[in-house]
């Protein structure tokens, strides 16, 4: 997290707020509670209270407006800039501009107006912009369900005004921060091919690994499949047709290049696995026996791509099958001859043809680590 | 010299308006007659890219351009 210069705050734990006008994108009521729920986020991880005012001067002045607006800071007209506030200070200082130009929503439809409001209430109140990807002050807009702070946007604030008196305030959820690459003891969700780049899930994250780029790209998974669930238990491409799968829980989804597939999620059942398996721990397709092994808990099946059908033989034992190998997958990947097998925070690289492990090494080591 | 296409000025303007707004580049001619960007608009550049967690390379890469062309809230990521 950061604050602004000087660490501007508001100097008392009353703050008073006004919504000025209101967008003809929303019911006036849809605007007051996007509003509203936006301050009381805040107010549950701080000793600050907002009292809305209908008149008058109140420290936050909340309006819609497009290009100039009166404060010399032009909006930008559709997409781009979406909304700005001022650090906490006297007259402009804590107020809070959203583009007219955008639609809002309350949904994922369009702009979601908490979801906004709640990062400009942040600006507002004091904190500048986190370069966590995961922390609701990230500056790039994305949108998200459930509760919108993360660790890092609560200790931020908190190093401000403090925390919360009221115990009962205090039991929020926050999200964790993004996941460090290099973190030694980092696993993997999932890990798949994608047309020459390697995707690597974990958490809400997702770790873009391009030929031609040095480090890896970092992004949020909704910032670019909103309609993929926040965990993605495993993946695996199937280049002969330009598919790209996706599992989580008992749901699977299809990607051909960057876009999902119409007709998904379908359930991972309909590939022949049994009702018991509630989740595929792994998955990899081996282009030299057109085969895709999914892995759950300890056990593993081989589907034929060709056929579309689950092989005969199987669930078969990972120890058994793959010697010196852990008894769990969490992810795996097939490249250049050999396979790649992730469990916590080993890899596994494992020579088909010979049937043997033949490196161990950390999992963060396929980050550059 | 050659002449550059549309789409790279248009690249570079995306980005000058950009480092402007957000990362306080100074107004002015930011092109140089070989790299079309100064030292000043690199500076710029590899300040928004260590911001963002990209390479930092200071120069206008697909990842820094895409990030550019995100929306996002109109606050500077960096203090007056």
């Amino acid at each position: 997290y950061n604050h602004f210069p000087r660490h501007l705050k508001w100097q008392n734990t009353n703050v008073t707020f006004r919504i000025v006008n209101y967008t003809p994108d929303l019911k006036k009521a849809d605007v007051d509670r996007a509003i509203r729920n936006a301050f009381n986020i805040w107010a549950d991880v701080t000793p600050l209270t907002f009292k809305k005012l209908h008149e008058g001067k109140a420290d936050i002045m909340i309006a819609f407006g497009t290009k100039e607006h009166g404060d010399f800071n032009p909006f930008d007209g559709p997409d781009g800039l979406l909304a700005h506030a001022y650090p906490p200070g006297r007259d402009i200082g804590g107020d809070t501009h959203f583009d007219e130009d955008e639609h809002w929503s309350k949904d994922s439809d369009a702009y979601n107006l908490f979801l906004v409001a709640t990062h400009e209430f942040g600006h507002a109140l004091g904190l500048s912009h986190s370069s966590d990807p995961g922390a609701l002050m990230y500056p790039v807009y994305s949108y998200s369900e459930g509760y919108p702070l993360s660790e890092d946007d609560i200790t931020g604030i908190q190093a401000l005004y403090g925390q919360c008196p009221n115990p009962n305030h205090r039991k929020v959820k926050p999200k964790p921060d993004a996941p460090n690459k290099c973190d030694p003891m980092l696993s993997f969700d999932a890990v798949t091919e994608l047309r020459g780049e390697t995707i690597i899930f974990k958490d809400r994250f997702y770790w873009r690994l391009h030929p031609q780029f040095a480090e890896p790209e970092q992004t949020l998974i909704k910032s670019t499949w909103p309609s993929l669930p926040n965990k993605v238990d495993a993946a695996y491409e199937y280049p002969e047709k330009d598919m790209v799968f996706i599992f989580s829980g008992i749901r699977m989804w299809a990607l051909n290049g960057y876009n999902l597939v119409e007709g998904y999620p379908k359930y991972i059942h309909k590939l022949g696995l049994p009702k018991t398996v509630r989740t595929v721990d792994a998955a990899v397709y081996i282009p030299d026996t057109g085969k895709t092994l999914l892995f759950s808990e300890e056990q593993f099946w081989s589907y034929d791509e060709k056929t579309n059908t689950m092989d005969s033989g199987f669930p078969r034992s990972i120890e058994m099958d793959f010697p010196g190998m852990a008894d769990e997958v969490d992810a795996a990947l097939y490249k250049h001859g050999y396979l790649h097998f992730f469990h916590e925070h080993t890899q596994f690289e494992y020579s088909y043809s010979a049937r043997k492990v033949i490196q161990i090494v950390r999992t963060n080591s396929f980050l550059n680590c | 010299m050659p002449l550059s296409s549309p789409e790279e000025t248009d690249k570079w303007l995306l980005a000058e308006k950009y480092l402007r707004k957000f990362y306080h580049l100074q107004a002015g001619l930011q092109g140089t007659s070989t790299h079309r960007s100064s030292d000043a608009m690199q500076a710029k550049i590899r300040e928004m890219q260590s911001f963002f967690n990209l390479q930092v390379t200071g120069s206008l890469d697909a990842n820094t351009l895409e990030l550019m062309s995100m929306a996002r809230c109109g606050v500077p990521d960096v203090g007056e």
